[in-house]
């Protein structure tokens, strides 16, 4: 299953129908209530699986809940000012737009020019299996390669019962990574076992638990420890081994599963399995990669031709005149458009400019990279971000360096995983608070790296 | 007089771009698709839909594209969520 990287904040959602089909379009028994009762139905099919909740809204609920709440159906045709125009008959069935703030978040259209039926024929559109793919799309799922799965994005006909319809497991798992699992399902009566149902007293359900991530991706995203972490065109690039994930202005991450590096960047060598550092120049765009004792210049997401080509034309050495082997974080200070490489606990300085060629560390380097007071000497990586604030990243903390700053003695990590990556907050001792002290009062001491 | 029917590879990459299985094309800039991304981009289409990766617009490749489906693309980019809100705001 693939996920927009979007979901609801919350799992009680609203939903409206603003128009019906065309009566000239669709079967001569596709009244609203029937619509309305399928619709119902291509909900259940998800709140079956999920602890989600999907209320109707009244004429009057509107006005309290905006303008239709959250899920917003309606059939249209052709143009209908949302970017997505539908064809006519065929084609293009229907689409819906991921959650989030924005005022058409949620929104489903389906196209007025089909015909549409409940478990017709091949001459008429199913509109319960498009609606639940749809709604699929409402909560945050994209679309499918799974087979069985209703997110598959082409038109799969009708099921037989659309009351005992059950998701496919890929898509179970989906809305589950997103939302948790439905712990339980409700009791259901016996019919006609009295005048008065005597509703027994349910016992108190369990304390809600965060869903068991179990796949290696998940692992990979939230134990933090990455290889490299870069602000490139103003979204951060979080590179680890052979992926890297990608969060973007708005501060979601284009998809919760990591991208192949070779299938993005193209011209670094396909068995690339980790990146050094990364950085873009913002005097011209161009974007380095530093891989072991070479480095690569990309125009966009290619490489340009002659590349790689050796560290040492950077001019670096180490306080004891040495070679300098690799680069450990890369980036540019905001605050003085000065470029910054780290290696072995020493830094170096560079004015870039616009010269590519022949470029020379400036005089009195390498310095200490204790000077940066407050942060670990060998972080993963650095970039600027926010305000000019320098952010230095390591295993799955980061410190924030207030603009221009170096030498803030009480610097806070916090947490990649929560802050960035969309993980679940999980209490973790920190150098600064640790947060089981030792129970038989003993000293305890905790490292960088836990 | 209405404009020629594009051919059929022309519909095809059209399908592809509109999918996400290639950059959508830019007026302001005369980048061409090269013939490697374009094959590319037919294989992760087949991939994606189950078909045998032959990289051609075949007779199964073209039947697949013209079957009803969902107007939202496939692999959905930044790109792709940045020119709906540009779209919106005009």
């Amino acid at each position: 299953y693939a996920l927009s990287g979007l979901r609801w904040d919350r799992t009680d959602l609203t939903w409206s129908v603003h128009s019906y089909p065309n009566p000239s379009r669709s079967t001569s028994v596709f009244q609203p209530d029937m619509v309305k009762g399928i619709l119902t139905q291509a909900f259940k099919a998800w709140s079956d699986v999920a602890p989600l909740s999907f209320r109707q809204l009244s004429g009057n609920d509107r006005e309290d809940m905006g303008p239709g709440g959250d899920i917003r159906v309606s059939f249209t045709r052709s143009l209908h000012d949302d970017g997505y125009p539908f064809d006519g008959r065929g084609g293009t069935l229907a689409h819906a737009f991921f959650p989030g703030r924005d005022d058409v978040a949620g929104d489903t259209h389906f196209d007025d020019d089909e015909y549409w039926s409940y478990g017709g024929d091949s001459s008429s559109t199913d509109l319960f299996t498009v609606a639940v793919h749809e709604f699929g799309h409402a909560l945050g799922l994209s679309h499918s390669s799974s087979d069985p799965s209703i997110m598959r994005p082409y038109y799969q006909g009708a099921v037989k019962d659309i009351s005992s319809y059950n998701l496919p497991l890929d898509d179970r798992m989906a809305i589950q990574e997103l939302y948790g699992r439905k712990e339980s399902k409700p009791t259901v009566h016996p019919r006609g076992s009295g005048s008065t149902p005597s509703h027994p007293r349910l016992p108190s359900p369990p304390p809600p638990r965060p869903t068991k991530h179990s796949d290696r991706s998940f692992q990979n995203r939230c134990e933090g420890g990455f290889d490299a972490v870069a602000n490139i065109r103003g979204e951060v690039f979080f590179f680890k081994g052979p992926h890297f994930w990608r969060m973007q202005r708005t501060g979601n991450l284009v998809s919760l599963n990591p991208a192949l590096i070779r299938n993005f960047w193209m011209g670094l060598p396909p068995e690339t399995n980790k990146i050094d550092a990364v950085y873009e120049r913002k005097s011209d765009g161009i974007i380095i990669f530093f891989i072991g004792a070479q480095y690569w210049v990309f125009k966009d997401n290619v490489a340009r031709p002659g590349y790689p080509r050796p560290l040492a034309e950077w001019g670096m050495s180490t306080k004891d005149g040495g070679k300098v082997e690799r680069v450990e974080a890369a980036f540019v200070w905001a605050h003085n458009g000065k470029t910054y490489l780290f290696s072995m606990g020493e830094f170096w300085k560079f004015d870039e400019g616009r010269k590519e060629e022949g470029r020379k560390p400036e005089g009195g380097y390498p310095k200490d990279a204790a000077l940066w007071r407050g942060v670990p000497t060998d972080p993963d990586d650095i970039i600027s971000w926010g305000e000019g604030d320098a952010y230095f990243f390591k295993d799955n903390l980061y410190w924030v360096m207030q603009r221009g700053g170096l030498d803030q003695d009480n610097v806070t990590p916090k947490s990649i995983a929560v802050d960035w990556l969309r993980c679940p907050h999980v209490p973790t001792p920190t150098p600064h608070l640790p947060a089981n002290p030792h129970p038989r009062g003993k000293d305890c001491s905790c490292d960088l790296s836990r | 007089s209405p404009a020629p029917m594009p051919d059929q590879y022309a519909r095809g990459l059209d399908w592809l771009s509109r999918y996400g299985y290639l950059p959508p094309p830019d007026p302001r800039t005369s980048k061409l698709q090269t013939k490697d991304g374009v094959e590319r981009a037919i294989r992760e289409m087949q991939r994606f839909g189950g078909l045998e990766e032959t990289g051609r617009l075949d007779k199964d490749t073209l039947n697949l594209m013209q079957t009803p489906r969902c107007s939202l693309p496939d692999i959905v980019g930044s790109e792709d969520m940045l020119k709906r809100k540009r779209r919106r705001k005009r």
